[in-house]
């Protein structure tokens, strides 16, 4: 059986917020390393990967390897009865038709049970190779998620070059330009703050902004985003969580003239 | 104009 306790709700409710307009019907896939999801949005631009590690949650215990089919409206629907505080414990029989959700605020004393019913889900997965990106970017994820809105109102698609100096993203659109510049920060005292960028050679593609508004989604799960980019290999947005668990995205780029 | 990529060109499926 599966057993999973989260001491905050908080933190599979910011995920499955983050995921659940891009992607619908999806497997969490429990073993006893923890609970990996990867989905692909319906267009096979965008994937998800989820990875909560067991030690983000205390206890964890997973008998037999089991892929939880879920559609994730659903459970948004009941993990909107989760306060973001309460205790939330995950649970499902080694061939569960259901999934069982314990939400307990130790306050009030208060114990919420329920079950959302799991679906069949044939679900592609892709092989995501080890790769050593050509530029690897670390931005506040609120700068990053500015960035993508305002860029957005004028155009479909943003240019990201970075080299040595600086990340700079760009959009042309029916109205007119826009372009952003970041140039590497330390910030000792708010180190949430910092742009850091590490380069091994300059790097140009070109990306959906509809995508990236979206990953952006994630903003309030972590404070920092990571951004990997090499020429023509998708793009790679990743949200550290607690405990080295992730959420990661990857975009594939727009090729072309 | 420049065309939208997908996942598979560069992912293989497993």
């Amino acid at each position: 059986m599966l057993e999973a306790r989260l001491e905050q709700a908080d933190l599979l409710k910011k995920v499955v917020d983050a995921i659940k307009d891009l992607v619908q019907d999806c497997n969490f896939d429990c073993n006893d390393s923890g609970v990996a999801l990867q989905a692909m949005d319906n267009s096979h631009v965008a994937l998800v990967s989820m990875m909560l590690k067991a030690e983000s949650f205390s206890p964890y215990r997973c008998d037999r390897n089991v892929a939880l089919g879920v559609n994730l409206t659903s459970l948004t629907k009941v993990l909107r009865a989760a306060q973001n505080e309460d205790i939330l414990t995950l649970k499902a029989e080694d061939a569960p038709d259901v999934l069982n959700l314990v939400f307990e605020n130790t306050d009030s004393d208060r114990l919420s049970e329920y079950d959302l019913k799991l679906m069949d889900i044939d679900q592609e997965h892709l092989g995501i190779p080890d790769t050593e990106y050509a530029a690897t970017i670390s931005l506040p994820s609120v700068e990053f998620r500015r960035i993508c809105v305002d860029l957005m109102a004028l155009s479909e698609s943003v240019s990201i070059e970075t080299s040595k100096d600086g990340i700079k993203f760009s959009c042309a659109g029916d109205i007119g330009n826009g372009a952003v510049t970041l140039r590497p920060n330390t910030n000792v005292e708010k180190p949430d703050q910092n742009v850091e960028i590490e380069l091994t050679e300059p790097v140009a593609l070109t990306f959906s902004l509809k995508y990236l508004v979206n990953f952006c989604k994630a903003a309030g799960l972590s404070k920092t985003v990571k951004l990997c980019l090499s020429n023509e290999v998708p793009l790679l947005v990743e949200y550290a969580l607690a405990g080295s668990s992730y959420l990661r995205f990857y975009l594939a780029p727009k090729i072309g003239d | 104009t420049s065309q939208q990529a997908r996942l598979e060109g560069f992912f293989k499926p497993i």
